[in-house]
């Protein structure tokens, strides 16, 4: 989901 | 991953490898603030939470593990290492934790995409990673002299926001990547502490002069 995205950076 | 993201992500690492070689080889964390450090692995600590049950990559969960285990061992170092915990400049290091901890918990738990524990866990590492270099700063500022391994941690520490920045426009632009406005404001803000230092970081290098921050 498009909220989740960003969670692949650090 | 783009290449503003792992440059960024490399002198993230980089900050970290200069700060543990500068306490293990030459056991001193002088100039270091252990307030900053604290609230490193705290928001390392609340970030990570989903570590071991959203996996995403190899480079993700390693770099994960680098980075919650360094901070956690820089801390142990600076207060429990009998060598280096003499060094630690506990007198000038006064910031006070919880004038930062408190708002940005506050702030997450007002402000958030979804209020749920690990999103508003996940926000408020967002905000104190935003302040939590300030305890550090101020540490720099009542130093008459900083050490380069000192200087060159918080210069590669600010390079490395600067890079997510740079990531985050061109992740805008490429992927049509959803803007997380809290990601984005708050790793301004971040960025925009280090201009003081960056001028001064500059200014010493050009004049190849030792690095002073004015009182």
């Amino acid at each position: 989901s498009s909220n989740d995205d960003v969670k692949d950076e650090l | 991953m783009n290449i503003f993201r792992l440059a960024g992500d490399m002198t993230h690492l980089a900050s970290v490898l200069v700060l543990l070689l500068k306490i293990h080889t030459i056991k001193s964390c002088a100039g270091v603030s252990l307030k900053t450090q604290e609230l490193y692995a705290l928001v390392f600590a609340t970030r990570y939470l989903d570590i071991f049950t959203h996996f995403i990559s190899i480079y993700n969960t390693l770099m994960k593990l680098i980075f919650l285990g360094s901070s956690f061992s820089i801390v142990w170092y600076m207060r429990r290492h009998k060598i280096v915990r003499r060094s630690y400049d506990k007198e000038q290091d006064t910031f006070r934790h919880l004038f930062l901890i408190l708002p940005c918990f506050l702030l997450a738990l007002v402000i958030n995409e979804r209020f749920t524990f690990k999103e508003v866990m996940w926000t408020f590492s967002l905000y104190l990673e935003a302040v939590a270099i300030l305890p550090q700063l101020v540490l720099l500022q009542r130093t008459r002299n900083i050490d380069n391994l000192t200087g060159q941690y918080v210069f590669l520490l600010g390079g490395y926001r600067a890079l997510y920045i740079l990531n985050w426009i061109y992740r805008y632009f490429t992927e049509q990547h959803f803007v997380h406005w809290i990601t984005w404001i708050s790793g301004l803000v971040q960025t925009l502490l280090y201009a003081d230092f960056f001028y001064y970081y500059f200014h010493s290098w050009k004049n190849n002069e030792k690095l002073q921050l004015p009182a």
